[in-house]
């Protein structure tokens, strides 16, 4: 448990909701 | 054996004993989800935010959603009555939730919400500071490190001519909201701890 915010689901969450944001940066 | 997850955001605090840990972890997360998804919207208004690299970005967000959750919603802490209003609408009171066993980290939370909320910020000022918070969130696995700095510097002066300008015979009010910032880390590991807490034995 040395990463509380994946462990917790918080990462998938925050990266799914950058994700368009991010797409749009790699193109 | 009824379970709690005494959390503002929670809908239902305590579930009964007959739902699986699973299930309560499930039923928070969808309380949770919609909140943490505006704080990635307030991230990518920030002004060079999305100048990050997508890793760094990330990266603060893991450590910074709970800080800037604690700020948006501390008016939900109200020190004079010692209660808490719940996003379901439901207000309790300090000697119910400590009875839910959340002592150690109310306190801590009533206390930052009492601290931040004599500052008397106006919803810019407000807006500006929770930037800082996320952007000032923990270093480590943070790649680029000097445009984070670089932004995090620029966040911080932006903040500091918004309130000195508004109230030039306040010198104090600048530092006093900086030494917020620590109190914020202490909670977010508190925070996290009880969580984990959780997910380990409900």
């Amino acid at each position: 448990f040395s990463d509380p915010a994946s462990n917790l689901g918080l990462e998938d969450i925050i990266r799914k909701a950058l994700m368009g944001n991010l797409e749009e940066r790699q193109e | 054996g009824a379970k709690v997850l005494a959390c503002p955001l929670n809908s239902c605090p305590v579930a009964p004993a007959s739902r699986s840990s699973q299930e309560v972890w499930e039923s928070f997360s969808q309380c949770f989800t919609p909140a943490v998804k505006e704080v990635v919207e307030f991230a990518k208004s920030i002004p060079g935010f999305q100048t990050l690299s997508q890793h760094d970005q990330v990266m603060l967000l893991k450590s910074g959603t709970f800080q800037v959750l604690m700020v948006r919603f501390c008016s939900l802490f109200d020190p004079k009555e010692r209660t808490v209003t719940f996003l379901n609408g439901q207000t309790y009171s300090l000697a119910s939730l400590r009875a839910l066993g959340m002592s150690s980290l109310l306190d801590a939370m009533f206390d930052f919400s009492e601290k931040l909320g004599s500052l008397g910020l106006e919803p810019d000022e407000m807006a500006l500071f929770m930037a800082v918070v996320l952007v000032s969130a923990d270093r480590s696995g943070i790649v680029e490190v000097g445009a984070v700095e670089l932004l995090q510097e620029n966040l911080i002066k932006a903040l500091r001519s918004l309130i000195t300008s508004r109230r030039p015979d306040d010198s104090t009010l600048f530092p006093k909201l900086l030494l917020r910032l620590p109190d914020l880390r202490t909670l977010n590991n508190q925070h996290s701890d009880k969580l984990l807490a959780f997910r380990i034995d409900p």
